[in-house]
């Protein structure tokens, strides 16, 4: 915990393929 | 060299040339050395970024010239490398002055700037954290204030980018306004942000985006297209 990175990376991956969209 | 080294050069107010080089660099050390080094650079060396990219926008002579630019692109490149952690991402979003630069950053004169800006703030308005739960809020209130102080309709940059001939800004584009509608709880809201975009010259741009084949601007067509079709349903 606090000690990972590519956050951001990870959020641009899912917003790209779409995987941030899919409904919960 | 050490954070330490480059809080010191950066407060020293380094000319152009010198500034652009040290920004490339911090880059490069913000991306490769461990999270620990990240917090030693810390809440004032990001402070002193947003500082460095608030006056280059604010630069009343020239804020394109090539120099400006560059120095202005590397800042969020920076910015980016510093919050892909979650210390790094909880100061960003802990700092008032945060996302209203990146959202000044995405500029349609810029187009490669823009990409990474609207990346940025896209990325942003998805995260799923407890401590920020209305961010996305916060990102379009940044929109919208910008707009105002422009003094052009908040969605104008968003719409522009999407009519320049770069079909990676053209997605990423329609990312944001994805990421923005689907953030909002409230159907009134959804359906209230769908129709102002489409007022504003969105109906049209999408019947030209349809046409382009590109596989990362489908895949946000379709978001786009099945949330409004939900939407409709839900009303």
């Amino acid at each position: 915990e606090g000690d990972e990175t590519g956050i951001m990376d990870g959020l641009m991956e899912a917003l790209q393929s779409g995987a941030a969209f899919r409904r919960k | 060299k050490s954070a330490l080294m480059y809080i010191h050069e950066l407060k020293c107010g380094l000319r152009e040339g010198q500034l652009l080089s040290c920004l490339e660099s911090l880059r490069v050390s913000l991306s490769n050395n461990p999270v620990s080094w990240v917090q030693s650079f810390g809440a004032e060396g990001m402070a002193l970024l947003l500082d460095i990219l608030k006056k280059l926008q604010d630069d009343k002579d020239d804020p394109y010239s090539a120099f400006g630019v560059k120095c202005q692109h590397e800042v969020i490149r920076c910015l980016k490398a510093f919050m892909n952690n979650m210390y790094g991402l909880t100061a960003m979003l802990m700092s008032d002055d945060g996302i209203p630069l990146l959202v000044r950053a995405i500029n349609p004169r810029v187009p490669h700037m823009m990409v990474d800006a609207v990346k940025l703030v896209s990325a942003i308005c998805i995260l799923d954290h407890s401590d920020n739960l209305h961010v996305s809020e916060r990102v379009l209130e940044a929109i919208t204030e910008h707009a105002e102080n422009e003094d052009i309709e908040r969605f104008q940059p968003l719409l522009s980018g999407m009519r320049k001939s770069g079909v990676t800004l053209k997605a990423c584009c329609m990312q944001l306004i994805n990421a923005l509608i689907t953030q909002g709880d409230e159907l009134d809201f959804r359906i209230h942000i769908r129709s102002e975009l489409m007022r504003q010259g969105l109906k049209d741009i999408l019947t030209e985006l349809r046409q382009v084949e590109n596989e990362e601007l489908k895949v946000q067509l379709s978001v786009f297209d099945e949330h409004s079709e939900d939407d409709s349903e839900e009303l």
